[in-house]
């Protein structure tokens, strides 16, 4: 799990109109720091209950956070994305994570998020606290995730082009410079359909997660030009769209031993009594004419 | 060998159709063979629905039965198995006989909400059990 990912960030940090396209790149695998230990205390809640002693020392756990509607959904469209009715993840193409975690800006720590919007601009202050993500998750991919709601409705199909500059609070010293980080990208959806967009952090995200911080204070500038970015533009708030504090999901690789490992699926495949015919063998033709390959190999 | 054969048709008494059944019912597999059953819970007969939202329901099977004494090939049970029998048949009754145990497993995903309220979703690796063996 340590070798990196074959997509690397050799990829421009793109948008995804969420959850319609599957997550599919890659980003080097991160390993979290030795501070995600105490993470590792936090057993997954399920086999927390598991190895309690049944359900009813979970029940006096129950959560103590109701999760946002919002994200609830958005999160229940991932879990019909990746598994069945009854439960079985579904094996799709670059489908390498077996954990999604996401995160609501964290209110009760006192930051909340301060929200103002000002000549188009719009910045909000976001607190995340990490605490859940145990020290054998590997961070594959992070974005923000925003969720669009218009008040008033506006023509059915419209391009954005958007800015983003993230800058990260260090509370411990100021003396270090904050880590910032701003990336600009267009956006073309039709607003009415698509009521989430999935924006990469993974390069902003990776040296905070890599140096073992917990908690990732940031604030976001989020400008919009509405437009056909071939014309002139002007910089205009679109009409009305507020934008709702963003999350923050993490695709991660949990290798723990409960987890479920896709290699390990395929590697078992491999363990089946199918012997792989060297390719020197009489049945293998090297003209690749099967026919051929096993009248030979009748021959043979 | 021909004469041996002989003599034992002279030697084995014509079986009545009683005895006949009486003697193929040691071959016969136990009615109860081990193999694979349905078991399908939903989270909220364990009140757990508060936290796991999906999925709602869970097939985790069990496997029960007795084992055969032939176990070998039909469920790839080691040659320890019938070692095992054996020793409980002729040694020591004590020593249990062989399991009906579950031998391969499929992983399941689960969505859940944390303590800290928030989500997450997880694959888990042997949750349903897909074959049973002897062991």
């Amino acid at each position: 799990p340590h070798s990196r990912g074959r997509g690397g960030s050799d990829k421009a940090p793109g948008v995804f109109a969420a959850p319609e396209d599957a997550p599919s790149e890659l980003n080097p695998v991160l390993q979290l720091p030795k501070g995600g230990r105490r993470g590792y205390a936090l057993l997954p809640p399920l086999l927390k209950v598991l190895s309690d002693q049944g359900p009813r020392s979970w029940d006096s756990k129950a959560p103590r956070l109701q999760p946002d509607s919002r994200a609830l959904r958005y999160m229940k469209r991932l879990y019909k994305m990746s598994a069945t009715k009854e439960g079985i993840p579904k094996t799709h193409k670059g489908h390498l994570y077996n954990t999604v975690r996401l995160f609501t800006p964290c209110l009760e720590c006192g930051h909340g998020h301060r929200d103002l919007v000002k000549g188009g601009v719009h910045s909000v202050d976001l607190l995340f606290n990490l605490d859940r993500v145990t020290a054998l998750e590997h961070l594959l991919k992070s974005v923000l995730l925003y969720s669009f709601d218009t008040s008033v409705p506006i023509s059915s199909s419209m391009t954005f082009i958007c800015h983003l500059s993230i800058k990260e609070h260090d509370f411990a010293s100021q003396v270090c410079p904050s880590i910032s980080h701003s990336l600009a990208f267009s956006l073309h959806f039709e607003v009415s359909k698509r009521k989430w967009v999935e924006i990469d952090v993974t390069s902003f995200l990776q040296p905070l997660i890599a140096t073992n911080r917990r908690n990732i204070h940031m604030a976001v500038n989020f400008t919009c030009l509405m437009g056909d970015p071939q014309q002139s533009t002007k910089l205009e708030n679109p009409v009305n769209v507020t934008l709702v504090p963003p999350s923050l999901l993490l695709y991660l690789n949990d290798t723990s031993e409960q987890a479920h490992h896709r290699w390990n699926s395929l590697g078992h495949r491999s363990k089946s009594p199918v012997r792989v015919r060297p390719m020197n063998s009489p049945l293998v033709d090297h003209t690749g004419d099967k026919r051929k390959g096993n009248s030979q190999g009748k021959r043979a | 060998s021909r004469q041996r054969r002989n003599e034992n048709v002279k030697a084995a008494p014509p079986t009545s159709p009683y005895n006949l059944s009486e003697y193929f019912k040691q071959f016969v597999f136990p009615q109860n063979e081990c193999e694979l059953h349905n078991f399908r819970l939903s989270f909220s007969q364990l009140k757990w629905d508060k936290w796991i939202i999906a999925p709602h329901r869970y097939s985790p099977q069990y496997c029960q039965g007795d084992c055969p004494r032939a176990v070998g090939h039909r469920y790839g049970s080691p040659v320890h198995t019938m070692v095992q029998n054996l020793i409980y048949e002729k040694l020591d009754p004590s020593v249990p006989k062989p399991s009906c145990v579950p031998a391969e497993y499929s992983p399941l995903s689960v969505l859940t909400i944390e303590p800290d309220g928030s989500i997450v979703y997880k694959e888990y690796e042997d949750m349903i059990a897909t074959k049973c063996t002897c062991r």
